[in-house]
């Protein structure tokens, strides 16, 4: 799926 | 974790060590836009809800709390420190910053990519940052002289997000199935808006002569 948590992104 | 992405956190630690230079050696925000850096601490505090519950890396919580610290760090220099305070040029901030928030938080709420509580304030935070440097750009295009070390601080704000696409397009091309259009669109909006200051620092970096954006 798209959306996830955590983002690995800052 | 890719080259772009780690150049670009590097660009974006670079700019936050810079503001902090200038506003703690030598106590002055003259051409700092407190109401972007007050938008910029909001896009931290939404987007780092996961500090306390989410462990990626050591790198990963160093850096959101660095960028924590320093924002609303920033802030309290600009509003409170006595000495700070003074170069803060309040008549010349007047970007109504308010009236980005409300647009941010109801497109969040209609465009995300999962109707939760920390997806939208997630995507929140990529909507508020895409426009939190207007003030900034603004304020700028308001104050004649702009100083070295503001004019860098902006840039180095704007090519972080810059390196954040190439580390975008890369994911993209390596990674299955990364795909994330709310983030890539919102980095590409914040990166356009820098554009035209982007042209006018090269262009006084070519020429060695002071930046100065027309009005």
């Amino acid at each position: 799926s798209q959306s996830k948590f955590p983002k690995d992104e800052l | 974790m890719n080259i772009f992405r780690f150049a670009g956190d590097m660009t974006h630690l670079a700019s936050v060590l810079v503001l902090l230079l200038k506003i703690h050696t030598i106590k002055s925000c003259a051409g700092i836009s407190l109401k972007t850096q007050e938008l910029y601490a909001l896009v931290f505090a939404t987007r780092y809800l996961d500090l306390f519950t989410d462990y990626i890396s050591l790198y990963n919580t160093l850096m959101k709390l660095i960028f924590l610290g320093s924002s609303f760090s920033i802030v309290w220099y600009i509003r409170y420190h006595k000495i700070v305070r003074r170069s803060y040029d309040k008549d010349q901030d007047t970007f109504r910053h308010y009236f980005l928030v409300l647009p941010c938080l109801l497109l969040a709420l209609l465009i995300n990519e999962k109707f939760t509580f920390r997806e939208v304030m997630w995507t929140f935070s990529l909507y508020l940052e895409a426009v939190a440097i207007l003030p900034q750009l603004v304020l700028l295009q308001r104050t004649r002289n702009i100083d070295n070390l503001t004019g860098q601080y902006v840039f180095l704000l704007g090519a972080y997000r810059a390196l954040y696409i190439l580390n975008w397009i890369y994911r993209y091309f390596t990674e299955p199935h990364y795909v994330h259009w709310i983030t890539w669109i919102s980095g590409l909006v914040q990166t356009l808006l820098y554009a035209d200051f982007f042209y006018y620092y090269f262009q006084s970096w070519k020429n060695n002569v002071k930046l100065e954006l027309p009005a």
